[in-house]
C-alpha cells in the first residue's frame, strides 16, 4: 500500500470558453 | 508520490459544456417536445438520462439527429430538467413540481425523481 498524499487545489482548473467570441 | 486534487474541476467542466451548448457548438441531437425544440450534445443526454443511454446506445437509433419525445412530456419540465443536467441545479417552481418529476421518470432519472418527491412531500407537511 503506497500513501500517496494529495494537495487540494480550490482554484479554477481549465480555461472558461466565453458566452460568445 | 503525491498528487494535486483540483476540487472546482468537474463543475468547471460542465460550466463549459453548458458554454457550448449556449452557443450551439458541437451539439449533434435535437430534442423534440411537443412543438419546441431542444440542441444539446448525445454524451450529456447520456450520462443523465437513462431513457437517452439506451436510445443512443442503440444500433438503429444512435445515429438519429433528432429524437421526439412522447407527447405527453411537458417542455417546460424537461427545459428545467435539461439545464439540470448542464448545471447540477433543479429549478423548482410550484406550479410545475409534478411536470418536473413526472419528466424525470419518463427520463429515467431516478435520483432526480426522489429528490422530486421527498421535496413535493416535505412541502405538503
Amino acid at each position: 500500500y503506497e500513501a500517496v498524499n494529495t494537495i487540494q487545489e480550490l482554484g479554477r482548473s481549465i480555461h472558461e470558453i466565453p458566452r460568445q467570441d | 508520490d503525491s498528487c494535486i486534487q483540483f476540487t472546482r474541476h468537474a463543475s468547471d467542466v460542465l460550466l463549459n459544456l453548458n458554454r457550448l451548448r449556449s452557443r450551439d457548438i458541437l451539439t449533434d441531437v435535437t430534442i423534440l417536445v411537443s412543438r419546441q425544440q431542444f440542441r444539446a450534445h448525445k454524451t450529456v443526454l447520456m450520462a443523465c438520462s437513462g431513457l437517452f443511454y439506451t436510445i443512443f446506445t442503440d444500433a438503429h437509433k444512435g445515429n438519429l439527429n433528432a429524437i421526439s419525445l412522447d407527447p405527453k412530456v411537458d417542455p417546460e419540465g424537461f427545459s428545467i430538467l435539461l439545464d439540470f443536467m448542464y448545471t447540477s441545479r433543479l429549478t423548482l417552481r410550484d406550479n410545475l413540481l409534478l411536470a418536473t418529476m413526472n419528466t424525470a421518470i419518463y427520463l429515467q432519472m431516478e435520483h432526480v425523481v426522489d429528490t422530486c418527491h421527498r421535496f413535493i412531500k416535505s412541502s405538503d407537511a
